[in-house]
């Protein structure tokens, strides 16, 4: 269930139809940009800290 | 207003509605370890004089009825008020006695302040209840005892807070990794790790992270007994653990944008759970304040 969940919300999230088929040669020398990764460290940070209330 | 062929018309806003402000101190009413399940306004109605019932019967013979609406009202930092509406019903003048109204939104609004020191405030607003010329105007017989003291203890408007202690009726917080689940187990968070590598349609396309803690709910509640309710509550249902609160999940992804490939970040929403709770089928969710 968990993994039906986690691929249906990211495919959602990025308005994509399938599942994107990369190479392992299409990554293996991609550089993560200094400003991708700053965001992605102060959404963790922030993911970690608070909590989105869902009711009950 | 700024309609060239409408005149602007100056007027002023009349209400022939009557309202009283009700003034209630929560000081360690509702302790950090009480969950409230419902806070009820009891209302005592004076009896309307015979010659005003015997009148309106006259007048009205099939509608001697008016509306009373409870605001919340919120006092705000730069000294206005705004008021939410928090429940109503209709009322006759031909009856007395205590009425009562949920307004465990109003506690809920009060709560999430959490401007512990300040009172509850709430309005009662006696109005018509259809608008119109031929409409009674049942609402000016009808009264309430108010908290004046003129009118007395006996009567004064009463705030019920029906409470539950969290120790026992609420969760645990996080599982004890080390004792096993069984039967017995409060409703507690348990850590699942979810081990993004091992699904193989993220390869390639997920750089991080590589992998989540999850969490999920589980245990029992304690359940109601309908002799511990002192009140007709009709959310005695059954209570179970639920997700109360989440958190999102940032990821690191590759995209193909054109012939070139690049990084984006995704935060994927409520897929972390920071809190579980032991609460009843059915209970109405509780309204957010808006800043």
């Amino acid at each position: 269930q968990m993994e039906e969940k986690f691929q249906e919300s990211l495919l959602r999230q990025l308005q994509l139809n399938e599942i994107p088929v990369l190479e392992k040669a299409d990554v293996e020398h991609l550089v993560i940009p200094d400003h991708v990764r700053t965001k992605y460290v102060s959404l963790m940070k922030r993911s970690a800290e608070e909590p989105s209330p869902r009711g009950k | 207003r700024h309609s060239q062929t409408i005149a602007e018309i100056m007027g002023r806003f009349f209400s022939d509605a009557s309202n009283q402000l009700l003034v209630f101190s929560m000081k360690d009413r509702l302790p950090p370890n009480r969950e409230l399940v419902q806070a009820v306004l009891r209302l005592f109605q004076k009896p309307s004089s015979k010659g005003v019932i015997r009148k309106q019967h006259k007048m009205f013979p099939f509608h001697s009825y008016a509306s009373v609406t409870i605001y919340w009202v919120q006092v705000r930092e730069d000294g206005t008020n705004r008021t939410y509406v928090i429940d109503s019903r209709r009322v006759s003048t031909q009856e007395t006695g205590w009425i009562t109204f949920d307004v465990s939104q109003a506690v809920n609004y009060w709560q999430q302040e959490g401007k512990v020191n300040q009172p509850l405030v709430l309005e009662v607003s006696i109005h018509r209840e259809n608008i119109g010329p031929m409409s009674s105007n049942a609402h000016k017989f009808i009264h309430f005892s108010s908290q004046n003291p003129v009118d007395g203890e006996l009567h004064a408007p009463q705030l019920q807070l029906h409470t539950l202690d969290m120790e026992e009726y609420g969760a645990h917080g996080n599982c004890d990794p080390d004792i096993p689940l069984s039967r017995g187990t409060r409703c507690c968070r348990r850590e699942t790790y979810i081990n993004l590598q091992e699904f193989k349609w993220t390869e390639n396309w997920i750089l991080d992270p590589p992998g989540f803690k999850a969490y999920d709910c589980v245990g029992s509640c304690q359940q109601l007994k309908k002799e511990h309710l002192n009140f007709r509550w009709p959310f005695a249902t059954q209570r179970k653990c639920h997700v109360t609160s989440t958190a999102p999940l940032p990821l690191i992804v590759a995209v193909k944008e054109g012939d070139k490939i690049v990084t984006k970040v995704v935060n994927l929403y409520n897929m972390k759970v920071m809190q579980c709770s032991c609460s009843s089928e059915g209970m109405p969710v509780m309204k957010k304040l808006k800043p």
